[in-house]
């Protein structure tokens, strides 16, 4: 199994912490994802590195790109199954003064992904196709309580036909309960007038027996919160979170944050359809797309 | 005695309700401030409708400017003394996707307001000086824990020499202490760096009875959480602040935010020199720059 995720967003939205958090280990050092990947310290299990797999996509040392793309492997085992899990990154998205134009290179990327697999899919020796299509796409949308930023508007308009995009609400502990439900609103509200598709559940999810599915996919934008730091709280338990003067806010507490409904859909329960609808549908329009020119 | 007082950040970075919090009532209703002021309802206790001073600076409606200037006037009473506060504001700073030279048409306004003096000053008539020049500026920071963004310190480096800057981490629930340790020292590093000159305590403050002051000045940037809504805490009292399901903020307990320290500076111990140096320092180098070149 191969999970290929591209997560964007402004720097400092937590990003690299909410990997951590999804897969439980320190695939990123507080700080490296974003920041240049020296701190990384990446062992697969076989004495090789795998922090040499980072990339730097088709954007050359030499260019002047304010827009970098980042890419970081490593094998996750979740619940027995191993998984191979690359995390594609864009540090410098929305960082500048003028952000014009900078969805760009991502878009570049997915394609040249795309691209990828569409030579090694006519190849004569066809048995060891390598899956490096992007599976999904996690966009981090700033707490500000208004709604969504114009790059923010732009970036889903430009990526939501090539991968599964799942909005997050980053750093969602800055929002109150009610805020959270006005906030989401507002943005479903905004997506659905820009008409960007948004990663479903296929059509079975319709049956009873799916309850929980539905619950996951109402939940969307994920209000999410993410840490590996273990706390205690109050009545003494020790969980991830995150301490502050006025009280602990538990990560996998489906009380204080989504985070929960986020691992399950990414990794639970719906990695096969995420891979299924790239393959399917994504690749298959753009395929078709290129071959009629 | 009156105040003119400059808020500058992204939108949804808590500015009308830090506004609301300073001076304790509903200057703006929520989301009246940056976005549009039509739910804005001002008496100025003579039946006047004092929400008719809000100006649009010089960038008339005709004009299609990213950034706006808006002003709102009310009278505020703090500890039994009358004071005429007001808040020019720049709705859509930071908001664009192209956000190049945005800080300019906030340069234009203080230096419009500069110029009013000067012409008024000039006039035969002076006893009735007003005084409309910006007397301090507050700039909201993201917290996003890592650092100021480019436009942030582009800004900062525009306006420090025209007007006391007081730069203030919006939003600050959102760092826990260690983090707003760490943050407080990379802004004012890079402030440093910049040469970006902050509003500072006057000489006199060296004595040793201005223990308090000392503490002040050493708490900027402040780490400020602003809430006009009344909550509960666990033990029973009635506060402003924010209500969580993991616990709740108390805006005016400095353990909880640095909100009283940028209130008694700004309104309370330091409001004599804001206006005493804008005069005496800022007022008189713009006024020195003007008549000479
Ligand atoms: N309040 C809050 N802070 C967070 C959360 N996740 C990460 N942080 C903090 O935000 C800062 C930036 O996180 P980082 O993961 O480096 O962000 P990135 O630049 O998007 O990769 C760090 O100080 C984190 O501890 C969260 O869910 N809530
Ligand atoms: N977490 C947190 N939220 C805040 C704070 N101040 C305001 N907010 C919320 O942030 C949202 C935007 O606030 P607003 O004052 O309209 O921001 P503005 O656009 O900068 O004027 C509202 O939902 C507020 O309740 C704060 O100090 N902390």
């Amino acid at each position: 199994f191969n999970l290929n995720l591209l997560c964007v967003g402004y720097k400092g939205l937590g990003k690299s912490t909410l990997i951590n958090t999804l897969f439980n280990r320190e695939l990123y050092e507080q700080d490296a994802l974003s920041h240049g990947v020296q701190s990384l310290d990446l062992g697969d299990g076989n004495g090789n590195d795998v922090s040499v797999k980072k990339e730097n996509g088709e954007n050359g040392p030499a260019e002047e790109n304010k827009v970098k793309i980042e890419t970081v492997s490593a094998e996750i085992e979740e619940n027995g199954v191993k998984l191979q899990l690359t995390v594609v990154d864009a540090p410098g998205f929305g960082d500048s003064i003028d952000n014009t134009d900078s969805w760009k290179p991502i878009v570049d990327e997915i394609n040249r992904r795309f691209d990828q697999y569409l030579e090694s899919e006519n190849k004569i020796q066809r048995t060891t196709l390598q899956d490096n299509r992007i599976h999904a796409c996690l966009y981090f949308i700033e707490p500000t309580g208004h709604g969504l930023k114009p790059l923010d508007l732009e970036f889903c308009k430009q990526v939501h036909s090539k991968c599964n995009l799942i909005p997050v609400i980053a750093k969602s502990d800055i929002l109150t309960d009610e805020e959270i439900v006005t906030f989401k609103a507002t943005i479903k509200k905004q997506l659905e007038q820009a008409n960007v598709q948004l990663f479903e559940p296929p059509q079975y999810s319709m049956l009873g027996d799916e309850t929980s599915t539905e619950n996951i996919f109402e939940k969307i934008p994920f209000a999410i919160v993410g840490s590996t730091e273990q706390v205690t709280t109050e009545d003494g338990r020790k969980v991830r979170g995150r301490a502050y003067p006025w009280g602990v806010i538990e990560v996998d507490n489906t009380k204080h944050s989504d985070f929960v409904y986020l691992r399950d859909l990414l990794i639970r329960q719906y990695l096969e359809e995420l891979r299924e609808r790239t393959n399917k549908v994504l690749y298959e329009k753009y395929r078709s797309e290129k071959l009629l020119g």
